[in-house]
């Protein structure tokens, strides 16, 4: 463990936190994207498939079932929770987010550490979670102003990979065996997706301004 | 033969 990781996973960590307590301080999830929290749903369920056969620490552990019980939480709680539900702009989240599980799944068939299930579909965690934030960007540029609470949740999310990049930067050079290309390559991807998004986030800061991004 | 790499991150 290094601090670079410790930080991303404390961000990310804090990014749930923010979205919880958004949906259960408002009782609403305006403005978020039900199809990106699905994703993410999947993205742990199928990298944390070893979580009861690979014992690697209890904080390892620990953090696999928060992110797990979470992220089905709280899409459960947009599906069916009479509040929330009524909150959700299913008509302005409509990105066709089955080409993306379609298009990371084929993905990971060609391109994976080795030819396993476990593996395949650990690859195909990684590939989803590049591109699943997309949906939630494209119903942000949609809804026009964001929320405060929904914009630093999008921060932190994007901010918590971009730390692992500097994790995987770490490594390297205290391991120069250490390659893990298709988490490095796929998390520079899903940082790179944040670009504009970090823009126009820095943008309202620095002018005080509420959150807007271009539709 | 690479032992098989085990994922510790998250």
């Amino acid at each position: 463990m290094n601090i670079f990781r410790f930080l991303g996973d404390m961000t990310h960590l804090i990014s749930i936190l923010i979205l919880l307590l958004k949906i259960y301080a408002t009782k609403s999830c305006s403005g978020i994207s039900l199809k990106t929290q699905e994703l993410y749903a999947l993205v742990f369920l199928t990298r944390y498939l070893d979580l009861f056969t690979d014992f690697i620490s209890v904080y390892n552990t620990v953090m696999k079932l928060v992110f797990i019980a979470s992220s089905l939480a709280i899409v459960w709680c947009m599906r069916n929770h009479p509040l929330v539900r009524r909150s959700y702009d299913k008509q302005l989240d409509t990105f066709r987010h089955y080409f993306l599980l379609l298009a990371s799944f084929l993905l990971a068939l060609l391109l994976h550490e080795k030819f396993a299930f476990q593996e395949v579909l650990w690859a195909f965690s990684i590939y989803l979670e590049a591109v699943a934030i997309l949906p939630q960007l494209v119903l942000l540029q949609r809804s026009g102003n964001v929320d405060n609470l929904t914009g630093q949740y999008v921060f932190f999310l994007g901010a918590y990979r971009a730390l692992y990049i500097f994790n995987w930067i770490y490594r390297y050079f205290i391991d120069p065996h250490f390659t893990r290309w298709i988490a490095c390559v796929s998390g520079l991807v899903q940082t790179a997706l944040y670009a504009d998004f970090f823009y126009y986030y820095f943008i309202s800061w620095k002018n005080n301004a509420k959150l807007q991004l271009p539709a | 033969e690479d032992e098989d790499e085990v994922h510790d991150e998250l």
